[in-house]
């Protein structure tokens, strides 16, 4: 996955995402294709979540799955989630929840909760640093002012070195693939790389929902995992997706 | 991590999505949240019944290529519907609600909500 948050030369902030997913379920040699990765694309879904008639947060979905991975509470905040990989990983929090100790909560069904009953940017932060997880996770999230942009990583019990935008420092966008931002990406797995490359090409001035587009569906940002893509701009409230393909010669992952 | 053809320089103009690399629009539903969490999904899950369980049957294929005996699909479909209850609500309910409307074993729609943690092993 890459999700990233941007500010433009107005203040502007847009949130933006590939979801990747399917890695080593299947490969089918004669599409070269992941199995799962095409099965989930038929299974992409954008869901208004009303109530009392009125909408409350809006998502991109798996049909089937309740958790959130995408999603926004429009004028409020935007939120997306990474695969993160740690030893002290997801297993570890089922064998606890299995063993009756439930004082973690499921990553999705945290994501969910936030985009539910977070109010504003600071609540959604201090829900997504501060809630105990049974997997360790990436939370991308973005505010409706200014400067309102972090990254947020999640072990299972801490938050380690969030990464905030601070424009006036030249840092106008955050971006996170699926390594520490304190740490080189696996050089086999290096998505970050040329992102920023793009981002940086593309430069605060130009920087726009269709900008940020043309950096998803650069190769490799754009490969085989990629089922869709998201583009949302709170101070609108807007959310769409897209449904991608990436045609051959496309890195696997 | 300049490997072309497999890596590229910076694309431009591909918005509005267009081309190889656009798959389709993603179609929109309402969740009613006023609704009991059994019943919330059910126009989503009665529209893509279909590749929810083409998706299932797919994963069936790989735990069965993984342990061709079928005791990890008995695991899932026997074992972890006792999960249920102890997941937090509304979501413990909007899951049987969604098995209910698929026709999907209850285990297995809960192994695709919990897949992320799953995943990490």
């Amino acid at each position: 996955c890459t999700s990233l948050v941007a500010e433009d030369v107005n203040g502007n902030l847009i949130h933006a995402r590939n979801l990747d997913f399917g890695l080593f379920m299947g490969w089918d040699m004669q599409n070269r294709s992941w199995v799962i990765t095409e099965k989930l694309k038929s299974m992409v879904v954008n869901i208004d979540f009303r109530r009392n008639n009125h909408t409350v947060f809006k998502s991109t979905n798996f049909a089937g799955y309740v958790g959130m991975l995408t999603g926004i509470r429009p004028h409020t905040f935007t939120l997306t989630m990474n695969e993160r990989f740690s030893l002290d990983g997801g297993y570890i929090g089922i064998l606890e929840w299995i063993l009756g100790k439930r004082d973690g909560m499921w990553m999705s069904f945290l994501t969910r909760s936030v985009l539910e009953n977070a109010t504003s940017y600071e609540d959604a932060k201090a829900l997504l640093s501060d809630t105990k997880l049974l997997a360790p996770a990436y939370f991308i999230l973005g505010g409706n002012r200014t400067g309102q942009a972090c990254i947020i990583t999640r072990s299972r019990k801490h938050s380690i070195s969030p990464l905030e935008l601070d424009v006036k420092n030249g840092r106008w966008y955050v971006l996170e693939t699926n390594y520490d931002h304190w740490k080189e990406p696996l050089f086999l797995d290096d998505r970050r790389t040329p992102a920023m490359r793009c981002m940086n090409q593309t430069t605060q001035a130009n920087i726009s929902i269709k900008t940020v587009y043309d950096v998803l569906s650069t190769k490799p940002v754009l490969n085989k995992l990629t089922t869709y893509t998201t583009l949302m701009e709170v101070s609108k409230g807007s959310l769409e997706s897209f449904i991608r393909d990436c045609p051959n010669p496309c890195m696997p992952w | 991590q300049y490997v072309p053809p497999y890596t590229e320089d910076c694309r431009n103009g591909m918005y509005p999505p267009n081309g190889p690399t656009f798959k389709g629009d993603v179609p929109w539903y309402t969740v009613d949240l006023d609704l009991p969490p059994s019943k919330r999904w059910t126009d989503v899950i009665t529209n893509k019944k279909n590749e929810m369980v083409s998706m299932i049957q797919a994963i069936r294929d790989l735990a069965d290529a993984f342990v061709p005996s079928g005791k990890l699909i008995d695991l899932v479909d026997k074992d972890l519907p006792l999960m249920v209850p102890t997941l937090p609500y509304p979501f413990n309910e909007e899951i049987r609600g969604i098995a209910s409307a698929s026709g999907v074993p209850l285990g297995e729609v809960v192994l695709f909500n919990i897949f992320y943690e799953v995943f990490t092993v």
